[in-house]
């Protein structure tokens, strides 16, 4: 699946 | 970084804070699911190995690190110190019904197919699910300590908060995550029966007594 973000969440 | 987020985050804080504390000054983990703590601390495991190849920011790396030690600990005290006031009866929820599927799942559908996405990918399916066997355990014993009752809610709304962050980040800074939204809308829904009899009884005072 396509992501527009990098894991920057906790 | 949105006010979602971080009222998100803090929330999450408060809720492990509010468990560890309970259990330490109480000496006893009445009423609090093993399961659960144990699924939590694989999530925060498998989710934050990221620490030691990627730095966000300062935030970001403190945070990781007082959720992994802080679930450990409340499995220590869950498991090695209070042993004996855990209990066995009411924690009976499978969770390898739950582990299985996350794995399958991160496996099948996920964003990259490398070790630490799949992990990742993991740890977020398995968070959706993983407050089941406490949820499971409340209704076994018919009822919550109101001190449970609080950690719950603020854990449920943690994620509840990370919803409103999505349709913040989507808004503003064309960002989603679609494996992530879908799994802590799941996450919030399970949450959904326990925040109407949390709203309607305890904040009235009320012990939280599920329909037996």
């Amino acid at each position: 699946i396509e992501k527009s973000s990098t894991h920057d969440e906790l | 970084m949105n006010i979602f987020r971080i009222i998100g985050d803090l929330s999450h804080l408060l809720a492990i804070i509010i468990l560890l504390r309970k259990i330490w000054k109480t000496r006893s983990c009445a009423g609090i699911s093993g399961k659960s703590q144990i699924l939590f601390a694989l999530v925060y495991t498998t989710r934050y190995l990221d620490l030691v190849t990627t730095y966000v920011s300062l935030y970001n790396t403190v945070m990781k690190i007082i959720f992994i030690a802080v679930s450990i600990a409340t499995c220590y005290l869950i498991y090695m110190k209070f042993k004996a006031t855990y209990d066995h009866n009411h924690d009976t929820f499978r969770i390898e019904f739950l582990l299985a599927p996350a794995v399958i799942l991160a496996l099948l559908i996920n964003h990259d197919f490398t070790f630490l996405e799949i992990l990742w990918t993991f740890s977020i399916y398995l968070e959706s699910v993983a407050i089941l066997p406490q949820l499971f355990m409340v209704s076994k014993t018919g009822e919550a300590e109101s001190i449970t009752s609080h950690y719950l809610f603020a854990l449920g709304s943690y994620r509840a908060l990370y919803i409103l962050n999505w349709i913040y980040r989507y808004h503003n800074e064309e960002i989603y995550d679609l494996i992530a939204i879908v799994a802590g809308i799941v996450q919030t829904a399970l949450y959904c029966d326990f925040f109407y009899l949390y709203i309607t009884k305890v904040l009235r005072g009320k012990k939280l007594q599920l329909p037996a």
